[in-house]
């Protein structure tokens, strides 16, 4: 499905560059559910805007389902991640003057979704992360965990086949982190690829396996222990 | 020191109202070291909001050193809260298009320090979170972590007398959550109180005590264990 070679990123910034990910060499199949654990600054979310299209390599490749992403057109890449990509920010990204129902909405319309489906479909995901009760809420009238919350139905309400949530349970109590994983199991079993960055190894832990990344390259568990 | 009796939140939300806290009785003392812990929404955000003048509560009392937080001209209020109050908020809120130096300089701004004293200390409180190669990248040019650490530094630059802690490892890497323990246990040696909400048991028992908030109210660890 996913396929990263030599994947490196450079980021500009002042005068000096900064290494994001050297070298990355990563397949990921149809079905897969992969943790992705390393230190903080190590390149984790570099990889996943990346294998997101929100972002290219400096260099390498990505293939996603044997098509190079390069060569695609920016509406091709658009319509890909729109349709087939739920992204779980890191820093949430909702639009703070707008309801949680149309935060949730948002991916729905990009579809193409008709207007009473959508307010339908988007309930039911506000539902399945317990926030119902909070649908007409501005997102900057939630706390910082149902901000996560409806982040997290926004990313699944168009039942994505890639779902990458870049540490998703960072502002979760426990029990949200075990309901969350718990949705994501049930999507994984119904086929979709699911791409977890987390710094919790018992979050890790539901993955069917984990990669570790340090200073922008992928290391063997043990490197990543040694720190 | 601090001293909530009564207090209570009410919010407004759309047509219904929302309680985020009702009846806190709370002492807390100089120098004392306390861990807030409690359900996503329960209410931690609100009592922090409370706690650092950014918010004023809808009925009860908060007295600040014997006095009236109520009875605070605005001037006055914000002087409290330049000078005395050091804030880690949950969303980092930092200013995305100005350097982490510059971030962590505002603090000291807000208190008439010097320009030379202003970058001195600044880059001393970035080295103290590990981040002094990142000084001259935007906020925006940062990973989570490292946002989340310039936040942290931002907070402890003026050296505050109380500290207020909203959720402060979330983005962290369970290395850099100990450093910033390490920090904090510091810090309240040397005399600051400190105030950290956390999902996270191995966190919250750095600190001297704990109190439970569940739907707004404070309860025994029973109940909370009871979730
Ligand atoms: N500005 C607001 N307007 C309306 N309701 C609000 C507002 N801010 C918070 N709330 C509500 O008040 C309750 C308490 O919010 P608060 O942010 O204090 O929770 P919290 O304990 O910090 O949660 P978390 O662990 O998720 O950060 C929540 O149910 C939330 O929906
Ligand atoms: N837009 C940018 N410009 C310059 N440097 C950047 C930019 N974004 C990230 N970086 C740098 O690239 C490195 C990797 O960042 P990345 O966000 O991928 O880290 P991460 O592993 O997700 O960290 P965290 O666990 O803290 O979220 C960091 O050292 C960061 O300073
Ligand atoms: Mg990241
Ligand atoms: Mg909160």
């Amino acid at each position: 499905l996913l396929r990263l070679r030599g994947v490196g990123k450079v980021y500009e910034a002042g005068e000096h560059a900064v290494v994001g990910l050297e070298g990355i060499d990563l397949d990921i199949h149809p079905g897969d559910f992969l943790a992705v654990m390393g230190p903080s600054g190590s390149g984790k979310s570099t990889l996943m805007n990346i294998l997101g299209c929100l972002d290219v390599p400096t260099t390498g490749s990505y293939e996603l389902k044997g098509t190079p992403v390069s060569s695609l057109s920016p509406e091709a890449l658009a319509a890909i991640r729109n349709r087939e990509v739920g992204f779980i920010f890191q820093v949430f990204h909702l639009l703070p003057r707008y309801t949680a129902l149309r935060n949730v909405e948002l991916p729905l319309l990009y579809a193409g979704v008709g207007k009473e489906e959508r307010a339908q479909r988007a309930l039911e995901a506000l539902r399945a992360v317990g926030l119902e009760d909070r649908k007409g809420h501005l997102s900057n009238q939630l706390s910082g965990g149902q901000k996560q919350k409806v982040a997290i139905a926004r990313a699944l309400v168009n039942r994505p086949s890639l779902l990458l949530a870049d540490e998703p349970t960072g502002n979760l109590d426990s029990r949200s982190g075990e309901e969350l994983m718990a949705i994501l199991a049930r999507l994984n079993a119904e086929g979709s690829t699911i791409v977890l960055v987390t710094h919790d190894l018992a979050i890790a832990r539901n993955a069917r396996r984990i990669v570790y990344i340090v200073d922008g390259r992928l290391v063997t568990e043990d490197r990543y222990r040694e720190l």
